[in-house]
C-alpha cells in the first residue's frame, strides 16, 4: 500500500485547490516559518478520521476552514481528499485504489467518502485501522513524546506494534 | 503475561538497540520491561550515548532526546512497518553529523516505507527524490510548487527557496 | 488595580506589539488584559503574522510561536531591562529570514544587555562577537574552545566547527 | 552589571576545570550534540542558586557531579564559580567585583561562597535579587513557554518586570 496523492481545498491555509503526488521513497517538504507545512501533516491527519482537536492544534471545526486573508474572503467549506494505492489490500476494501475524502462545514458538519461513497466516520476508522498506529504521524515538537511519556503509558505504542 | 505483547516487545528492544547505536555512531541503549511478569509493566529506557555513563534520561541533551526518540520509531517500525510516516521536523535538534546518519537510517527504510519529512534542514532534504517547496502569498493563501534541489540554498542555518536562472 | 503592575503592563504590550511587527517583518499583535479591573486578571496574546487573520495562538506554526514569545522576551527585556540573558536555542523553529531579524534584534539590545546565545545556527552566530565551541572527548568530559568565525562550516543545516589552516 | 567569567570543575561534563569569558555584546556558544552547551547554561542557573532539581533537568544532587565517562572516574564535588563586574551596584553588595561560587558533594551537601566567604543560600538569592526575573535564564525547549501559560499564569512574568 503506499500513498498517491493529497488533494486540498479550504482545509487552514490551502485557499486554493492544492494537489500533492506521492512518489514512492523519500518526500521532503521545506519552506519559510507559518507557510503551510505543517497544514499539509494536519490534512493527513484529518482525513484519515482525526476526532482531537487538539492533535489538529485548535478548538474547533471552524478553525480548519480557511478563515479569509489579505483582500481574500473566508471560505465555506474545508476538504481533503488522499488517493491511496490499494494493490497489496493493506486496507480491508476491495479496490486496487481507494480515495478517503472528508469535508467540513462551518456548522461543524462532516461529510465522509471512501471512492465518492458517502459513508459515515466509523467505516473511514474501519477502513484506515492498518494505519491507526500512533507513530504513523508525528507532529513538530513531538519526536520526544515517547520519551517523556510515563513507562505505563509507552506500553500502548507497543501494543499498536504488536 | 500477553506473549504476543512479549514476542513483539523482545523483538522491538533488540531493534532499538541496534539503530541507537546506528544513529549514535556509538553508544548502547535498552528497553526494560519493569515487571515481565505483570500484564501493565511499563517499559523504561536506558540510553547511554557514546562515551558516556549511563544517567537519567533527563540528563540527555535536546538532541540526544530527539535521536534517541527516533530510535525508537525506527524499531518500532521494523518490527511493525506502516506503509508510509510523515515526520514533522523531527531532526529540528540535530546536529549535522546526526542528521546525516538519520538520513541513512531513512533511505534504508524508504525501500518499504514511504517517508514524507517536512524539514527546514539541507541535510535532511538529500535523502529526498521528491522535493515540494511551500510559501505563502499576501492572502494568507499556501502555495505549493515542486522543486529542484538546486533550487534550495542553505544560507544561515535554513533552507530557503530560491529561483534558478534557465 | 495594582497601578506599578497597570503601568508595566501597559509598556510591554506597547513594546510587544513593535517588537512583533519588527521580528516578523509585518504583522500585529497585541497583550490584553482580560479583566482591567482585577488584580488577578489574565493576559491574553493576539498574534496575526503577516498576511493573516487573526487566530487562536494555537493554529500558529511552531516558528511563528517561536518568534512570538520573543517577542513578549524582547517587551520584557525593554521595559525591565536584566544585565544579561542566555538563550538556549530560541532559534530552533525559525526560518533564515527570521534568523536574520531575530539577530538584528538581539544586536540593537545588546548595547544595554550581555547575551549569552546557545544556538546551531550560522546566521544566529554571526551576532556574536564572542564565539566558543563545545566538544566532546571521549570521556564524556566536555572542552571549550574560543573559536573565529571561519573555524564554522555551514554544511547541511547545523555549524559543524573545523581547523583552519594557519 | 556584567558578567566576566564562569569557571566550572566537576559540574555535569566539565570533568576538566574549564574557565569561559564573558566580553560584553553577544556571545554564542555552538558545537555538536550532548557537547555540553546546555549545561554551561544549567552552571549559571545553579550558581545562582536554583533549587528546582527539574530546572536543571536531573532529580538529585549527584545527578550535577561528574559521574565518569570512558576511562575516567567519577568526580565527587561539582563547583561553579560566577565572576561579576558590580561596579554598577546594581547587586546589593558594596565591591566592583563579585564572585558567586557554589559546591555540591555527592551527600547532597551544598556549599555557598559570596568572595571566598562562606554564606548561606538565602545570602546568594538575596544577593542576586536583582536578577532573579523569570526571563534571564530562557531553556532549551521552553522559548515558547509564555505561550502555553494560561493567562494568568502569565501575569507572573509581568510582575517580575513591574
Ligand atoms: N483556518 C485557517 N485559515 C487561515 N490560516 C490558517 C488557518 N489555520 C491555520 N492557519 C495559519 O497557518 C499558519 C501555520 O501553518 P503551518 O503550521 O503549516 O506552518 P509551517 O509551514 O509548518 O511553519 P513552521 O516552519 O514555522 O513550522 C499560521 O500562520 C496560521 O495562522
Ligand atoms: N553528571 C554528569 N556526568 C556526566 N555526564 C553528564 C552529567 N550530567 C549530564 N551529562 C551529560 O551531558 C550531556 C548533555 O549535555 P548538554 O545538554 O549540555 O548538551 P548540548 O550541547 O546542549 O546538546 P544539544 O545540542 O543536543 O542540545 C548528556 O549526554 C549527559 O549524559
Ligand atoms: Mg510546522
Ligand atoms: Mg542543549
Amino acid at each position: 500500500m503506499y500513498l498517491k496523492r493529497l488533494e486540498i481545498q479550504g482545509f487552514k491555509t490551502f485557499a486554493n485547490r492544492t494537489v500533492i503526488e506521492f512518489p514512492l521513497g523519500v518526500t521532503a517538504i521545506v519552506g519559510p516559518n507559518g507557510s503551510g507545512k505543517s497544514n499539509v501533516t494536519d490534512a493527513i491527519r484529518w482525513v484519515l478520521g482525526e476526532q482531537s482537536f487538539s492533535a489538529l492544534r485548535c478548538r474547533r471545526t471552524e478553525d480548519l476552514i480557511y478563515s479569509g486573508g489579505g483582500k481574500r474572503a473566508a471560505q465555506g467549506m474545508a476538504e481533503v481528499a488522499l488517493t491511496i494505492d490499494n494493490t497489496d489490500r493493506t486496507l480491508p476494501l476491495d479496490f486496487n485504489e481507494v480515495t478517503i475524502m472528508r469535508r467540513s462545514f462551518r456548522s461543524g458538519e462532516n461529510e465522509y467518502f471512501l471512492n465518492k461513497n458517502k459513508v459515515r466516520l466509523r467505516d473511514i476508522q474501519e477502513a484506515t485501522s492498518p494505519l491507526a498506529s500512533s507513530y504513523t504521524l508525528i507532529n513538530q515538537g513531538l519526536v520526544d513524546a515517547a520519551l517523556t511519556l510515563r513507562p505505563e503509558e509507552r506500553r500502548s505504542l507497543f501494543e499498536d506494534a504488536a | 503475561m500477553n506473549s504476543r505483547f512479549a514476542q513483539t516487545f523482545s523483538a522491538v528492544a533488540e531493534e532499538f538497540s541496534q539503530a541507537f547505536t546506528r544513529l549514535f555512531g556509538g553508544g548502547t541503549a535498552q528497553l526494560i520491561l519493569n515487571d515481565p511478569n505483570s500484564s501493565e509493566s511499563g517499559i523504561d529506557i536506558i540510553a547511554q550515548p557514546p562515551g558516556k555513563r549511563r544517567q537519567p534520561l533527563s540528563l540527555l541533551s535536546g538532541g540526544e532526546r530527539s535521536l534517541t526518540a527516533v530510535a525508537l520509531l525506527v524499531a518500532l517500525l521494523k518490527v511493525n512497518p506502516t506503509p508510509f510516516c510523515v515526520m514533522d521536523e523531527v531532526d529540528a535538534a540535530l546536529d549535522e553529523a546526526n542528521v546525516v546518519r538519520l538520513r541513512e537510517q531513512l533511505l534504508e527504510m524508504s525501500q518499504h516505507t514511504q517517508f514524507v519529512l517536512v524539514t527546514h534542514n539541507r541535510g535532511t532534504v538529500e535523502a529526498a527524490s521528491t522535493l515540494y517547496g511551500v510559501t505563502m502569498n499576501p492572502d494568507g493563501a499556501s502555495k505549493i510548487l515542486s522543486i529542484r534541489l538546486d533550487q534550495l540554498v542553505d544560507d544561515g542555518g535554513a533552507v530557503r527557496i530560491v529561483e534558478t536562472v534557465g
